[in-house]
């Protein structure tokens, strides 16, 4: 349990840091600021209630894609999400670290590269809505399939549309960190 | 910033990802 933790928020943020020093090395070479992937927190409280609402928008349309693709799905396997066994295990230990990796480590990190750099990179080649539908798509993939798919699909587009909307990371790490506490805080029950 | 370099972190950040938690 809190070795697995330890070992998955260890690369986390070793990975993270490697795209971060990409990012700062080949944008300062080439005279761009790095900040301008949605590193931009300030008005802090405007952006908190942005992520905040995001959040409560999410809540009907990802029930509704839960119980859509649990239908759809009903006869295949869906893998669970691995942190979640460990959080009802109970042990204290494993159940802070878990809260670090899923609700602070994870939406920072997330939203950093698939709000930031991908759906940028997207963005200056394409329109806003191939940017957030492609971006979803591919972070939705990166989690248990197939059961997942659209729930988290739909959570990922508004986490792409409160980065263009607002022009900020900062909504958007919000509304995830209060997503997946609140999935941790049910899971806990 | 240019998408080339924005992806080029993407992809860094990604493929060091799946190496590390494979490795490790």
């Amino acid at each position: 349990g809190v070795q697995d933790l330890i070992i998955e928020l260890a690369v986390m943020v070793l990975s993270a840091a490697i795209g971060l020093s990409t990012l700062w090395s080949m944008a300062g070479s080439n005279g761009q600021d790095p900040k301008a992937i949605g590193y931009k927190f300030k008005p802090a409280g405007e952006n908190v209630l942005w992520g905040l609402g995001g959040f409560i928008a999410s809540l009907p349309l990802v029930a509704a894609m839960s119980l859509l693709s649990n239908w759809a799905f009903r006869r295949i396997h869906t893998p669970e999400q691995p942190i979640i066994p460990m959080v009802s295990s109970g042990n204290a230990a494993v159940v802070a670290l878990a809260f670090i990796v899923a609700c602070v480590a994870a939406p920072i990190i997330e939203e950093t590269f698939f709000r930031g750099t991908l759906y940028n990179a997207f963005r200056g080649k394409t329109g806003t809505w191939p940017s957030v539908l492609a971006t979803s798509a591919l972070f939705a993939a990166v989690h248990p399939l197939p059961g997942n798919f659209l729930p988290i699909f739909t959570l990922a587009c508004i986490l792409a549309i409160l980065r263009e909307r607002t022009g900020s990371l900062l909504p958007g790490m919000v509304c995830h960190s209060v997503f997946n506490t609140s999935s941790l805080i049910i899971a806990l029950l | 910033i240019s998408p080339t370099i924005l992806l080029r972190a993407f992809l860094s950040y990604f493929v060091s990802f799946i190496i590390l938690s494979v490795v490790i």
